[in-house]
């Protein structure tokens, strides 16, 4: 399984 | 609410009321010093510039975008980090995006903003998510060429 890393940021948004 | 969020918003009032003949030196230099020297001071700091970007006042949104480009300018790595996460630039692309603010942001504000994004784009170039909003932006057609 993928360990999913504590990423303290949000997707881009697409324009 | 801390102390540090109410003087930053004390400063930020200031800074970029509308009302001001001209810059409040004094406000935009305690803030800048505030997000650099407090404990939490970029994270506030940062999410108070978002939020003041978006005014629908354009002089108010103007001067908080000339505060955003000064605290990238002084306020070191750090801020330059914060600044290069989607979750703020996010807040800037929704302002000239038509899917979302665009088309009601005054043209002075989204022309600064895509400018603000440019140039940081070749000044900080380890901030990989500022190069990569940008094109995103180019891509979608926002930036004209």
């Amino acid at each position: 399984p993928v360990i999913r890393g504590f990423s303290d940021d949000e997707p881009l948004v697409i324009a | 609410m801390d102390v540090v969020t109410t003087s930053l918003e004390a400063l930020i009032q200031r800074a970029t009321n509308p009302q001001n003949q001209k810059s409040d030196i004094a406000a935009i230099e305690a803030f800048c010093v505030m997000v650099m020297k407090e404990t939490e001071g970029i994270q506030i700091g940062s999410k108070l510039l978002a939020t003041h970007i978006q005014s629908s006042n354009e002089f108010e949104a103007l001067q908080a975008l000339a505060l955003l480009d000064t605290c990238m300018r002084k306020c070191g790595p750090n801020f330059h980090a914060e600044v290069g996460k989607f979750r703020f630039l996010n807040e800037m692309i929704r302002l000239v995006s038509p899917k979302y603010l665009g088309n009601k942001t005054p043209i002075a504000v989204r022309q600064k903003v895509l400018h603000l994004l440019f140039f940081w784009s070749k000044e900080y170039p380890r901030e990989s998510k500022i190069k990569e909003a940008y094109e995103m932006l180019r891509k979608q057609g926002v930036v004209e060429e």
